[in-house]
């Protein structure tokens, strides 16, 4: 799986609506001072959850709709971030379309190599790695094997705000989403972003916290 | 439980072996404040540049220290690879023959994961499949320009 | 004691306001949070680059910042010059072209102070009168070479 | 004033004993990463006293000590740093001799210009800027307007350690030290040297603490 694309709409120094496209392999992103570059990873970090305010450098989340936008005080205001993922064939089974009642389906002593999940109710054996799903599983998943999160910040004119999640458009929770995320090995915790000036505070981090990155993973 | 925990463990400590002799040019392996007792212990990262006595962590240069947490980094990678890594100018402390080789290190682990990197330095610009610049106007929005380096002449 | 704070303040707020719009062709200066407690006060650095409005400091970028910060110890130096100052890869932030211009303030402020500068930036060893270079042979020693960079060729 | 030479004996990565000449003006120390750059600066937070050990990227005095040196285990060892200054001729009533019990004759009354101080028991009045000084009292001073601060952390087999200030080669302790820096504007918690990655730390500190360096200069 990768990131194929970011959509930014009125988030941080991104005024109107912006797509970031991504491939796969070793992109550089690079650029001036101030010109946006570590707003772009706020804004994965902000449509897929991984951080709170403070480690996008914003005092509170109403900071992080552009300042042009909210700054004419008008009405309503609001910023969204959509990540585009792209799948692999063998991944498509990690796609758990979620309950009504929100639960997984999944759940009950699915195995945890994140292969052969159970489908929506069908009993699935533990080798489904190739076997496709049936098309309604699949109904979320755009026929390009895509999947996609959108965040959307809305701050009303008095300043109180909120904030949604959505799978393929539709609405979720955070801890599904985060469940979702699990599953491809993607952790609010994990050492896969590393923010600016963060790089050596694996050295200067307590022992014991460095041991439980392995906990983790184990 | 503990042998989930071994069995990651010795399979990361192999991998930053590997790795930091790569990036760093020296020894450097994981340890365990008590490895009978893993789940009460501390993680330490041993490191020793080529030919020098073992460093304590807190003695090692800026450029030292930002080469062995990248090392463990990768080695957490090479054991459970997320689909990408987003690095923020993890260069920032490196010189130019060290960004040399943090770079293609990335190249080869850009094999199994996305890496998007933001980065000044030419070595890591040079690296990459493809540079996305972004500009700022003064007082105007972010723009996103896409570059092929590759297709680029000079 | 209130005189002289107040003495202190406006002449250091206005030496910030000079420099800042120097380094980083933006507006900034120095607030209190009660100007009429100072006491009690914190201060506060409001900083807004050319065209941008003010920005709170938590958001600025990492090159924002370092100019920020240096703005205000250039503008401690000319109220109170210490007879030495001694700066560790403050550059590390910047791109090439803010390099140039920290470079530039150095240059201009070393006539009244002398400056040591850690740095591994090309515009920084240029702009200088002399280079230290350090090294260190594997597993020896650091060993210390002058080089005067004003008399080499190239 | 500036700093003329530092001289490093068995200091961190300082094998043998190292002269580093500076000149007035803009000096820049480059080379590769781990080659001893920030050491040489961390020699002159360790001679004047500015810094704890933790500055100093040490977990205690002891680690200061060049391991060459004290991994031989035999005895005791010794690392020092000399700082030597060159004073402007306007400067050199600056340097207080100190009596015998340690106090310095200039603290009743003398100006806060810096300019003018009172040498030992003469009657100084406050134009004394240009007047030389009777040589008595330079005595300690080179000949070439000079002076020098040497630290000496000395380290028994058993790990045990001293640390001696001497100014002019004459034992004095910590406090006699910072009043002869603080006379020339160097102060432990000034904000002339700045550590690597400490750069932007003015931007997080807390308001009040940065009103305080206000404070200070005040
Ligand atoms: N809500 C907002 N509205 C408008 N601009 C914003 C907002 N939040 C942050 N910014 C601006 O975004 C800019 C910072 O962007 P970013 O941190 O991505 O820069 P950068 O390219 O990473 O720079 P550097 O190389 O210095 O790290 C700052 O100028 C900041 O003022
Ligand atoms: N007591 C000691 N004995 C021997 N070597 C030491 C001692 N203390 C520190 N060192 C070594 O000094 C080196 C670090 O030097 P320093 O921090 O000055 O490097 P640097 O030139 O600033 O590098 P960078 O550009 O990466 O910041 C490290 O390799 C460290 O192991
Ligand atoms: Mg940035
Ligand atoms: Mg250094």
């Amino acid at each position: 799986m990768h990131i194929k694309r970011v959509e930014l709409s009125h988030f941080k120094s991104f005024g109107g609506t912006t797509q970031v496209p991504l491939l796969p392999g070793f992109t550089v992103i690079s650029g001036p001072n101030g010109s946006g570059k570590s707003n772009i990873l706020d804004a994965l970090l902000f449509a897929l959850g991984l951080s709170g305010s403070k480690g996008m450098r914003a005092d509170r989340l109403p900071d992080l709709v552009n300042q042009n936008v909210s700054g004419r005080g008008r009405s309503t205001v609001e910023a969204s971030v959509t990540v585009t993922f792209a799948l692999e064939a063998e991944e498509l089974g990690l796609m758990q379309p979620e309950d009504e009642d929100g639960a997984v389906p999944a759940s009950n002593g699915s195995t945890t190599n994140g292969n052969g999940h159970r489908a929506n109710g069908s009993s699935g054996n533990g080798h489904a790695k190739v076997e496709p799903l049936e098309q309604s599983v699949l109904a979320p998943i755009s026929p390009f094997n895509e999947w996609t999160v959108t965040r959307k910040l809305r701050v009303t004119q008095q300043g109180t705000y909120t904030s949604h999640y959505f799978i393929n458009g539709e609405s979720c929770t955070l801890t599904q989403l985060h469940e979702q995320l699990h599953r491809f090995r993607i952790y609010p915790e994990g050492y896969n972003v590393v923010l600016q000036g963060d790089v050596t505070s694996i050295i200067s981090m307590n022992p014991r916290e460095r041991r439980e990155i392995i906990d983790e993973l184990a | 439980r503990q042998r989930a925990f071994k069995e990651a463990f010795d399979a990361v400590n192999s991998n930053f072996e590997a790795i930091f002799a790569q990036l760093s040019d020296g020894d450097g392996h994981l340890q365990l404040d008590d490895p009978n007792d893993p789940f009460a212990s501390g993680l330490n990262l041993v490191a020793h540049p080529k030919g020098k006595p073992v460093r304590r962590l807190a003695s090692m240069s800026g450029g030292e220290k930002s080469l062995t947490a990248l090392s463990f980094i990768f080695a957490l990678q090479r054991y459970r690879p997320s689909p990408f890594y987003a690095f923020d100018e993890v260069d920032m402390f490196l010189d130019g023959a060290n960004v040399e080789r943090l770079a293609r290190m990335i190249k080869h682990q850009a094999q199994q994961a996305q890496f998007i990197v933001v980065s000044l330095r030419r070595p890591m610009i040079e690296s990459a499949d493809r540079t996305i610049g972004v500009t700022q106007a003064r007082g105007a929005y972010t723009q996103v320009l896409g570059l092929d380096l590759q297709t680029q002449s000079g």
